[in-house]
């Protein structure tokens, strides 16, 4: 199967 | 004072119909450049990007930088009573808690205003870096929308590659399995008619469904769409608002266990 990555995973926070 | 008028009101009634489903709260953050947003949806699996420019505007003026904590379906019920027509024109003095929401009719005989309450929206903001992407394909955003319609009711997930020989969208379910592919096709003499696939190297990527089904509710906003893809980064499916400027959805991908 696969997992859904979150969004923030790849975006750091400013 | 911030203060903003767009003769083509249907614009930001489409913007809203667009983003109101997939995020519930975020702000409008306004500056002398213009306004924008940036907010996830409630899983944080995909992000909306909206930058409209200052210069887009019939008239746009912005004494101080502000961000107006907007609920989305509260702006769309306000947005509805808005004529596809009118003339719409946003103001908001510094520091308000409210929004107006001014209508007015293409031959200036109606004239409505709306308040809509703004919220204290705590925000983290993403940092998106400026990347090349392996695959960049430009289509028609109704064939963008056919597609992932398709798919969506036959499976949860799509598997996208882009080769030399073409886009290609995959996904199976209880009922079997669909394939559609999109060649590289400039013949249409119509720019927006066309498929234009710019490779730089082949890259195949899951994402689910649901969420690209979503972004296509942005469809009445512009002809063209641009997909933009990258091994184990986010999908970025992008909407050009005319002069406007533009709305970017991006999609977190499945991710191998």
């Amino acid at each position: 199967g696969a997992t859904q990555a979150k969004i923030s995973s790849f975006f750091g926070g400013k | 004072m911030f203060e903003a008028r767009i003769t083509q009101g249907a614009v930001l009634k489409k913007l809203v119909e667009a983003l109101k489903e997939l995020v519930t709260e975020g702000n409008f953050d306004v500056s002398s450049t213009g306004l924008q947003l940036q907010a996830m949806d409630s899983s944080h699996v995909c992000l909306v990007s909206l930058a409209l420019r200052e210069d887009g505007f019939e008239h746009f003026r912005c004494d101080r930088n502000m961000a107006m904590g907007i609920h989305f379906q509260n702006l769309s019920k306000i947005l509805k009573c808005a004529g596809n027509e009118d003339t719409i024109t946003l103001k908001a003095e510094d520091n308000a808690d409210q929004l107006t929401l001014m209508f007015e009719s293409s031959n200036q005989d109606r004239i409505s205003d709306f308040d809509l309450k703004l919220m204290s929206i705590e925000s983290e903001h993403l940092g998106i870096p400026d990347q090349e992407y392996s695959a960049e394909i430009k289509m028609p955003s109704s064939e963008y929308q056919r597609i992932v319609r398709d798919l969506t009711s036959i499976g949860d997930t799509v598997l996208i590659s882009a080769t030399k020989e073409g886009i290609k969208f995959s996904t199976s379910g209880d009922v079997g399995t669909a394939n559609v592919t999109l060649r590289h096709n400039t013949t249409p003499e119509k720019p927006e008619e066309q498929t234009i696939i710019d490779l730089k190297e082949p890259v195949a990527l899951t994402f689910a469904l649901r969420y690209l089904n979503n972004f296509a509710k942005a469809t009445p906003l512009a002809p063209v769409v641009k997909l933009s893809l990258t091994k184990d980064l986010p999908i970025v499916v992008e909407y050009q608002i005319g002069e406007l400027g533009a709305v970017k959805f991006y999609l977190a991908p499945k991710i191998d266990d």
